[in-house]
């Protein structure tokens, strides 16, 4: 199961 | 981080200089739409709740505060700044903004990568970016003479979402895991509305004639 990853993007 | 990603950054970043520096140096906001600067106010504001909270590297706080600070002082500007503010073509800067904020809120409440409080607030602010552009490319439309600066300015600002699609389509393929569908459809829908710009943009600039957009 992907768990959504940290926004790491601006 | 790829070399997409920072070239995107830094040409967003330089957007917000080019801004400032006609607001602060030149001290006019001619051609300039308010309602997008609050709206992207917004979009940081909504999009940075979790500036605090976790942290990722010194340069994205660093980034985060400065599209923050930079953001909230433009408005600031063009609303309180006793030139500046003479200097907004408030008549032709009539987009109904208020109306793109409760859609994109409605949407980030179906859509979202998970419903907590953050999530959709990040969602939230991502699709409200993509339309967020809407009132200043319909005041480039109608601004007779479009200063060089202004043309620089959107012209980042679209770069900047270009060099993300490239940055996305680099990490889908050396980071397995990096799928956030939210933000690639909203990008792509939010790249494609500075197609037509680009377009005059570049033939402008090709034919060295002043930069005017059909209405």
């Amino acid at each position: 199961d992907l768990e959504p990853e940290a926004h790491d993007e601006l | 981080m790829n070399a997409f990603r920072l070239a995107g950054d830094m040409t967003h970043l330089l957007s917000v200089v080019v801004l400032l520096l006609k607001i602060h140096t030149i001290k006019s906001c001619a051609g300039i739409s308010l309602k997008t600067q609050e709206l992207y106010a917004l979009v940081f504001a909504a999009r940075y709740l979790d500036l605090f909270i976790h942290f990722i590297s010194l340069y994205n706080t660093v980034m985060k505060l400065v599209f923050l600070a930079s953001s909230f002082s433009i408005v600031w500007y063009m609303r309180r700044h006793k030139i500046v503010r003479r200097t907004y073509d408030k008549d032709h800067d009539t987009f109904r903004h208020h109306f793109l904020v409760l859609p994109c809120l409605a949407l980030a409440l179906l859509i979202n990568e998970r419903f907590t409080f953050r999530e959709v607030m990040w969602a939230f602010s991502i699709y409200l970016e993509a339309v967020a552009i809407l009132p200043q490319l319909v005041l480039l439309q109608r601004t007779r003479n479009i200063d060089n600066l202004t043309g620089q300015y959107v012209f980042f600002l679209g770069a900047y979402r270009v060099l993300y699609i490239l940055n996305w389509i680099y990490r889908y393929f050396t980071e397995p895991h990096f799928v956030h569908w939210i933000s690639w459809v909203a990008g792509i829908v939010q790249t494609l509305l500075y197609a037509d710009f680009f377009y005059y943009y570049i033939m402008s600039w090709k034919n060295n004639v002043k930069l005017e957009l059909p209405a």
